[in-house]
């Protein structure tokens, strides 16, 4: 799965996804990358990509949920990002990558390291895989 | 005007035992896509248009599981999925089950933008490609010798996965039902609800 989010000079956040899903999933099975509010989402808050066990990320509808917990906890990117990536997934594994209006960039994960690749325009970036 | 900012991933769950020059590999190109967002975003360009460039790049590039060098099926076929979304507005586009569109996130884009829906799937989405022009490919320009081998793995644990892990086979006993196939190690029943 590949993914990008993003956040404009004028505040406007997008998020995309991408998958060729799991191997040697069942013919006809749809992962969580297509589904919007749990693969891919984005609003005026936020912009968010997610990736991993595909069945945890939908019942967990991951990528809203970080919208849903800055709009109504208040929380900053970073702390959304990390709450619901630790009490959202039940035993699932995953990891997502998220920008806000603010011009931030956040990402986290709970499994063994996720490609990612990050950069804000004061010259901020950052590419890594493991912790 | 806020500073503008950029992430990009190429999926989770990486094997602890990937070599330094695969590692290597997927660090240049996760800054070069970094650096292809950087440039547009300087030109002002959208963002809902960086993250569909973005996205592109990274499906045309065989390092990883998307467009070509996509996980397969049971069947030793590609069936991609992708979508996007515009958060001013909320507008949104996705498909799945695609067999032969070269960059998936582009037709997840032309579903929100040129048609009345927000998702289309399998031969619907395949038709609406060739309405749209949009570029496509044999379903074997997506399968690589790599993956490949990774389902000959998969099948031979009778496993399913989102990841590296192979598990060890020997089955659990859950649910009350003996569950031979596993999901990432773990007995389907643990999906069995959903």
């Amino acid at each position: 799965t590949v993914g990008c989010a993003v956040v404009d000079s004028e505040g406007r956040c997008a998020a995309a996804t991408s998958t060729g899903g799991l191997m040697n999933k069942m013919s006809g099975r749809i992962g969580d990358s297509p589904l919007i509010g749990a693969g891919t989402y984005a609003c005026e808050v936020c912009g968010v990509s997610c990736t991993g066990e595909g069945e945890a990320i939908i019942r967990a509808t991951l990528a809203r949920e970080v919208a849903a917990v800055m709009e109504y906890k208040g929380l900053g990117l970073q702390d959304a990002v990390d709450y619901v990536i630790k009490h959202r997934l039940d035993e699932g594994q995953a990891g997502l990558i998220a920008v806000s209006n603010k011009g931030e960039v956040a990402y986290g994960f709970n499994c063994n390291g996720m490609f990612r690749g990050c950069a804000t325009q004061d010259g901020f970036m950052e590419v890594g895989i493991w912790e | 005007m806020v500073g503008w900012a950029i992430a990009v991933h190429g999926g989770a769950g990486v094997d602890p035992n990937l070599p330094p020059q695969r590692q290597e590999q997927a660090k240049q190109l996760l800054t070069h896509c970094l650096n292809i967002g950087i440039t547009a975003l300087r030109s002002n360009v959208s963002a809902v248009d960086v993250v569909e460039l973005v996205v592109r790049e990274l499906e045309t590039n065989p390092l990883f599981n998307s467009g070509r060098g996509s996980a397969l099926t049971a069947k030793g076929t590609v069936e991609m999925e992708a979508s996007i979304m515009d958060g001013t507005k909320r507008r949104c586009g996705a498909v799945s089950g695609l067999t032969t569109v070269k960059n998936p996130v582009s037709l997840a884009r032309l579903v929100m933008d040129k048609s009345p829906h927000s998702y289309l799937a399998f031969s619907g989405a395949e038709e609406f490609a060739r309405q749209q022009g949009v570029e496509v490919e044999e379903n074997e320009y997506f399968i690589t010798p790599d993956n490949v081998g990774m389902l000959k793995l998969a099948k031979e644990a009778n496993t399913i996965l989102f990841d590296y892990r192979i598990p060890t086979t020997g089955y659990e006993k859950c649910a009350g039902a003996e569950s031979p196939l596993q999901m990432n190690g773990l007995p389907i029943s643990v999906y069995a609800p959903e």
